[in-house]
């Protein structure tokens, strides 16, 4: 299957995981 | 006449109101105040002055506040619209907004399109996609050989720049997630959807509890 590097970069990167901003609460 | 002592809460200076921000966000006037004390948090963790400053940001993101990440850092740079380095109230507001499940899929579109952008030019360009993937691997502790960072990235910008110009136009962009839709899977959050259900904890205000 093609690896899609945007693909790879949205669904790894911790920078991009907004929800830890509620958890902190 | 005598003096007149106003009850009205003490904002600070970012803030905006929350009916105007309602007004063009998916948010309603209850969850935009519900915002707000997310919001107050958030910006008096260092720095008690109502904006969020970097560090503040990455503290919530990483509980860490010195931990540096090129995602987190284009994240708070796209929510910085006016680019003075912080997060106002109504930046805060508004980018989350496009977080929304129910905001206009263009707009989350358009949002990634700038996170990307690394160096903002209007343009995601093969170097700036190296770069990013080149920071995930980092990121996550993984190594690659060269040569398949290379060929991951000639594969993904040769599918994504069908005008074959070197550069991913927004047009493109927008092309390219209407077949690979998962790419902004991460540009909502479900949270969002019902703020008060989700965090009732931030329900806690109201004009006069405020004051």
């Amino acid at each position: 299957k093609f690896f899609n590097a945007f693909e790879f970069i949205s669904s790894m990167s911790s920078g991009f995981d907004l929800s830890s901003l509620f958890e902190s609460k | 006449m005598g003096c007149f002592l106003s009850k009205r809460p003490k904002h600070t200076a970012g803030y905006e109101d929350p009916t105007l921000l309602a007004a063009e966000t998916p948010f309603n006037v209850s969850e935009v105040e519900a915002l707000y004390e997310l919001f107050k948090k958030l910006s008096s963790s260092i720095v008690d002055d109502g904006r969020i400053h970097k560090e503040e940001f990455q503290l919530a993101l990483f509980r860490n506040k010195n931990k540096r990440n090129l995602f987190a850092d284009r994240v708070f740079d796209t929510f910085d619209v006016k680019r003075n380095g912080v997060i106002e109230f109504g930046e805060f507001i508004r980018a989350l907004g496009i977080f929304h499940p129910n905001a206009p899929v263009e707009s989350k579109i358009e949002f990634a399109f700038r996170l990307y952008d690394l160096r903002q030019t209007g343009f995601i360009e093969r170097e700036e996609l190296k770069e990013m993937v080149l920071a995930l691997l980092h990121e996550s502790d993984l190594v690659l050989l060269e040569d398949v960072v290379e060929t991951i990235v000639d594969k993904t910008f040769s599918d994504a720049d069908t005008k074959g110009d070197g550069k991913i136009d927004v047009e493109e962009w927008k092309e390219f997630v209407s077949r690979n839709p998962s790419l902004i899977k991460n540009m909502t959050l479900p949270y969002l959807k019902d703020i008060t259900l989700a965090f009732p904890s931030f329900v806690v205000t109201s004009e006069v509890d405020d004051s």
